[in-house]
């Protein structure tokens, strides 16, 4: 079983 | 006001067929630098990032910076009027709701004005660091969108492992398995058919095929397409824009439950 990470897990906001 | 007169229309037609079934609705920056995009699909998964520097427009006017949002299907269906080999202009008047779509036949026999409404979206802009991959492959655009869609027809996710014998994607699924190994070849006769890997540390990652398959809709762009690797980080896959800039596709990793 696999999780799909977020993108919003490695970029932030400017 | 602004106005962006692109000789190769083309471009443009191309990379909204890129973009328009990743991402609905999106922001066109338009500024001295040139006129961008970046938008998150609607999953926040993966994310695209569009560059269409000043320089590579004819003419390029942008008295101030501006946003414009714009439905990406409604712009695809726009562009689809304009010939491949049409001039085609961007006009947009300073507080104006709509864009006007301008398309010139090379010959100027023809003119066509297309004028669409602009939409508010409130859309949150990323910063995306500067990173150290763990390996850098390019490889023809062709050949990883065969790569993709051949995989997909076997399993939902590829392993991409990069080590110093080659780039391996695999994949799994109901009926079997299936193993492509593409190993550096800088011996071909032209320098967009090699395959160049660059590794500082072997590396695997395992993403889901679907995205990747979309965003091969970008292959028509270039040649060429490169991967950036790291084992902290979302892949990159870059289509460069020749003379023009690029459309890169971030996508995050699925990670070992």
């Amino acid at each position: 079983p696999c999780l799909q990470k977020n993108i919003l897990y490695y970029f932030n906001e400017d | 006001m602004l106005e962006l007169r692109l000789v190769q229309g083309s471009l443009l037609k191309k990379v909204l067929e890129a973009v328009k079934d990743l991402v609905n609705d999106a922001n066109f920056d338009c500024s001295a630098t040139g006129f961008s995009l970046q938008a998150m699909d609607s999953s926040h998964v993966a994310l695209v990032a569009l560059l269409l520097r000043s320089e590579g427009f004819e003419h390029y006017r942008c008295d101030r910076n501006i946003s414009m949002g714009m439905n990406l299907g409604n712009m695809a269906k726009m562009l689809k009027c304009a010939g491949n080999d049409d001039i085609i202009t961007l006009k947009a008047d300073d507080g104006s709701d709509v864009v006007t779509f301008m398309f010139e036949s090379p010959t100027q026999d023809k003119i066509a004005d297309f004028e669409m409404k602009l939409m508010d979206i409130d859309s949150e802009h990323l910063g995306i660091p500067e990173a150290e991959y763990h390996a850098i492959v390019r490889m023809p655009s062709s050949e990883f969108a065969r790569i993709c869609k051949d995989l997909s027809s076997i399993g939902d996710t590829v392993v991409i492992s990069v080590t110093k014998e080659g780039v391996k994607f695999s994949t799994r699924g109901d009926i079997g398995t299936a193993n492509i190994v593409c190993r550096q070849n800088t011996t071909v006769d032209k320098p967009e058919e090699a395959t160049v890997i660059e590794m500082n540390e072997p590396v695997s990652l395992t993403f889901a095929l679907r995205y990747f398959n979309s965003f091969t809709k970008a292959t028509p762009l270039s040649n060429t397409v490169t991967l950036s690797l790291s084992s902290e980080l979302p892949v990159v896959v870059e289509y460069k824009i020749a003379e023009m800039g690029y459309i890169r596709f971030y996508l995050a990793p699925k990670i070992e439950d």
